[in-house]
């Protein structure tokens, strides 16, 4: 097992899901045995990877609640041994109320991770535009945070929030988080607002601010209409070299 | 008083808050007295609208918390007296928990807004990308909801929870909630996805699907930066022409 990376940032649409799968899709292609989880009750990924969610029988909800084993909610593809998936639904808006008074609440995640950890070289944790107990249980059950951060101006705002609330984690649970990097997307080169956004990124974080940046490229956002990510849909498009960039940038570290 | 709208989508980053500004300050142009509401603990639009966080000594949660009355938490412009804001900051993410087992808790935000709603014709409320008590305290303190859809692939995949959501509001309080309508945004005409997400939403949807479509348009993200809509910092522009044509729209619902 080298990594758990969970991909968070509560602000909403800054392309987390996408990161998720193309790096995800990305790394199965460099035949790394990788993981998805969709901790998001959107289920943005799992839509997104191609699986209809009324064909399921089973989601990560059916395994919090102790109804099947983690092995059993995993999803496998025929076309590609190196990745499996595990689906989220509706269902999962449920559990932060289930679970607000037991003391192993942000654990549970980290719990059923362990069970299988070591079956897997990455594992990907997508989680909600939030900072409930769904986006603490992904942080707690990851080894690293993967932060991507949209080049607009709201951007910022909510970096300090992010920060403040893995520094709690390491309080209570007594482990550090490793920061593997920020990572700049939707970068549009006509807008001064994507550099400004970079810089001010890059003033606050230095180093942890990955070098890869992910350009806006509209075959990043129409590739999950066909079930795919931009890696196979669109192999010589800007949105694939970023991608294909990112994932040579972080086998190094 | 006209209307108390709640723009609402628990999808991340479909232009929830680039829509109240834009529609909030529009209203005031038009000399219609209003009213907006950050109820986003992000607080996004307290950013966007030009106020900075670090000045405020009263946000809503202030007044959620009892600590000061609501019309002590109004904001004026001096630039525009056609327009009262009440900022929101961090301190709001904590009031979900603090009122999780009170029968009133969805109730909160309304019991507010109906002390201060005669001083005004139109209240916008802004709320997070998530369906959690502050946006349904948002849902049950309007009067009708504005629900943008973002012109992605993604943007279909809540909106059946989120009706199932209204309906519960309904359910739970008697009173009907009257949806404004499905603003499209974020069109790219040269993308064929934004296309197909109209034709389906209207194909679900039919006549609640507002005529106007908000186009993808730099000047619409680059406004917020200067604490300004592209109403006055790009009115010749695209964006500035969409969100005028809705307000003339709005105005005649
Ligand atoms: N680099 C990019 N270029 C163009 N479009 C992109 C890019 N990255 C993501 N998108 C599109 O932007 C939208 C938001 O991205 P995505 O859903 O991945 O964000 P998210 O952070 O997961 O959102 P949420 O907060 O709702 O979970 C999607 O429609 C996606 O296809
Ligand atoms: N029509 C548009 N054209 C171009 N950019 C836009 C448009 N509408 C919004 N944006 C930009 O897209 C980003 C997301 O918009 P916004 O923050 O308003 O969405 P939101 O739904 O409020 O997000 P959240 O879910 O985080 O609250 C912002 O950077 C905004 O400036
Ligand atoms: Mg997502
Ligand atoms: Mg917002």
């Amino acid at each position: 097992m080298k990594k758990i990376i969970n991909i968070a940032n509560q602000k909403g649409g800054v392309g987390k899901t996408t990161t998720v799968l193309n790096l995800g899709v990305g790394l199965s292609l460099w035949e790394k045995k990788v993981l998805i989880i969709d901790f998001d009750p959107q289920g943005n990924s799992t839509t997104g990877i191609g699986i209809l969610k009324k064909n399921l029988n089973h989601t990560i909800y059916s395994v919090l609640s102790g109804e099947i084993n983690i092995k059993d909610a995993i999803i496998k593809f025929e076309k590609n041994p190196y990745l499996d998936f595990i689906p989220a639904g509706e269902d999962l808006s449920g559990f932060p109320m289930e679970v607000y008074d037991d003391n192993n609440r942000i654990y549970y995640l980290k719990n059923l991770v362990d069970q299988i950890k070591n079956d897997y070289e990455y594992i990907l944790i997508d989680s909600p535009p939030s900072l409930n107990l769904l986006t603490l249980n992904s942080i707690v059950a990851a080894t690293d945070v993967l932060i991507p951060v949209q080049a607009e101006f709201y951007a910022l705002e909510g970096l300090a929030q992010l920060m403040m609330t893995l520094k709690k984690v390491e309080r209570y649970t007594g482990k550090k988080v490793n920061i593997l990097g920020f990572l700049v997307t939707m970068y549009d080169v006509r807008t001064s607002i994507s550099k400004q956004v970079h810089q001010e990124l890059t003033r606050y974080f230095e180093k942890k601010v990955l070098t890869t940046i992910i350009p806006r490229n509209v075959r990043i956002s129409e590739a999950p209409g066909y079930g795919e990510t931009v890696l196979t849909y669109a192999p010589a498009s800007k949105g694939a070299f970023a991608y294909k960039e990112l994932i040579a940038e972080l086998l190094e570290k």
